[in-house]
């Protein structure tokens, strides 16, 4: 196909700033019926993520902080990427969301297995 | 496609035994990497499900035991649906996966937006 990531991607994005509670993080999670968030600065620039899957590995090892849990290696994505190469990217590390970011690293999307599942089930 | 589920979904299952407490739950999502767990009863049908979202849930509102945050409704797949239609079920719930169960309720495998994810990365 020719779909870009541009082109179902969702431009509805709830992101957290760095610093607040675990408990906080989990309440947005809840409010915005959400499974991933990617965590800004405070001059809106991404800094990390944090998932479901965090929050109970912070249950699980009885993590304080959101430091303990949050990843900074944030896999993202581009406008232009073609859908099969973000769809390869997160089968390769296991994961199910993607940031897509400009070129100043400013989150202007995301791209998830659930953007990618819709276009499967309208064949 | 004429692909079904039985192609593409995973007989790799990790579950749960009813009862268990919510850290408990968390700690087999921790161990098995999964974001989802069927609840099953002693004699092996499914109860519910528990997932990582539903732990964040239970961080957000101080909930005590799995009871407060298992889902007894779960909605599911058979062996022979076409993944269009697995598809579809997930996006209509807003949910990323899906056991699959035989004539019994007994589970056979499940199937996520994961496994639909790795079809779309291999066109
Ligand atoms: C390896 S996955 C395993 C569980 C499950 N497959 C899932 O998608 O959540 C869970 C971990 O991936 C991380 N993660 C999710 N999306 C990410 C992304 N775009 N970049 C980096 N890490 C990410 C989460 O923060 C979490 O620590
Ligand atoms: C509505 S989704 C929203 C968050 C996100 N879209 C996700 O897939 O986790 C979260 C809720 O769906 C429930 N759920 C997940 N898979 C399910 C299934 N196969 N049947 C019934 N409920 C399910 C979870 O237990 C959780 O309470």
């Amino acid at each position: 196909s020719h779909t870009m990531v541009s082109d179902i991607m969702t431009k509805d994005i709830t992101t957290i700033r760095e610093g607040i509670s675990i408990e906080d993080a989990a309440r947005v999670m809840y409010e915005r019926e959400v499974t991933h968030l990617p965590v800004v600065s405070m001059n809106d620039k991404l800094v990390g993520i944090v998932t479901s899957w965090d929050i109970s590995r912070a249950v699980a090892l009885k993590c304080r902080t959101l430091d303990e849990i949050m990843i900074t290696n944030v896999i993202t994505s581009r406008l232009d990427d073609p859908i099969e190469l973000a769809a390869r990217r997160m089968e390769t590390h296991n994961i199910s969301a993607l940031p897509v970011v400009d070129e100043h690293q400013k989150i202007i999307g995301v791209i998830n297995s659930e953007s990618i599942n819709k276009l499967v089930g309208s064949y």
